[in-house]
């Protein structure tokens, strides 16, 4: 049997709203150590890694591994009906074909459970390197979602520079052309408002706007984003998902022909 | 191609 709860369920709609847009279905690895899934986008060129650490949950318990394929469509829909204080404990009994979500109101007076039944999914896995990035750029999460919808209207390709001075995100199409600089922080009072920047190399690397778009579905789940960039090398768009884990998203950069 | 260079940065474990 797996069973997971977690006290603030809105944690983990927040967590497939981040995916659902990429990925519509997908394989929840369950393990003793947690959650995983890891899912490429159809068209192949982006990839999403997701950790929850069993250490997270409130309750976790999961007597065998279990690989179980989730149509995070109908998730997303289902975990709708929650109420935003809800407790959810997700549960799946031995030999079901179905996973079980239960939410429960924070006063204990209402209580409802939904299944969903489990889907048989071709998956394959790829390994991740670890990778020595060029470049790891931390900023407000916020802030990065309004930059890729802004650059979106003007093109559907954005160009991430960034120095140790600074990151630059530019776009250009048929409209015109733009770009938004952002310097380092020099003296920010919350450390969630801060620009920072590791640089070991300057990196320029072209992304296709509509994926990171995608990515940014992710962002409320966490005040800073991570993008870790190397030349020739998938960027890695991280945000954390509180102190249990994090989603990771990979994008192949364009590539000038 | 931007996707086979992508895919070919991943692996397939064994």
């Amino acid at each position: 049997m797996f069973e997971a709860r977690l006290a603030q369920g809105s944690i983990f709609a927040k967590v497939i709203e981040g995916l659902r847009e990429l990925v519509t279905e997908a394989t929840w690895e369950c393990s003793g150590n947690g959650i995983t899934l890891q899912a490429m986008d159809s068209s192949h060129v982006a990839l999403v890694s997701l950790v929850l650490r069993s250490d997270g949950f409130e309750t976790y318990r999961c007597d065998r591994n279990m690989s179980l394929g989730i149509s995070l469509t109908s998730m997303s829909k289902v975990l709708k009906m929650m109420g935003k204080d809800d407790t959810l404990t997700i549960r799946v009994n031995d030999d079901s074909d179905a996973i079980v979500l239960s939410m429960e109101s924070q006063n204990q007076e209402e209580f409802a459970e939904y299944e969903l039944r489990l889907m048989d999914l071709d998956s394959e896995h790829l390994g991740i390197p670890d990778t020595d990035y060029s470049c790891v750029v931390k900023m407000p999460s916020t802030k990065f979602s309004r930059i890729c919808r802004d650059m979106a209207i003007l093109g559907d390709s954005v160009t991430i520079c960034s120095t140790k001075d600074g990151v630059k995100f530019g776009a250009k199409g048929d409209v015109g052309q733009g770009s938004i600089r952002l310097n380092q922080s020099t003296n920010v009072d919350k450390e969630e408002d801060a620009v920072s920047i590791e640089l070991r190399e300057a990196v320029a690397l072209t992304f296709a706007v509509r994926y990171l778009n995608m990515f940014c579905k992710a962002a409320p789940l966490s005040n800073q984003v991570n993008l870790s960039m190397s030349e020739d090398t998938p960027l890695m768009c991280e945000f954390k998902v509180g102190d249990m884990g994090h989603i990771r998203f990979y994008l192949a950069p364009k590539i000038e022909d | 191609s931007s996707r086979q260079r992508f895919l070919s940065f991943f692996f397939i474990p064994h």
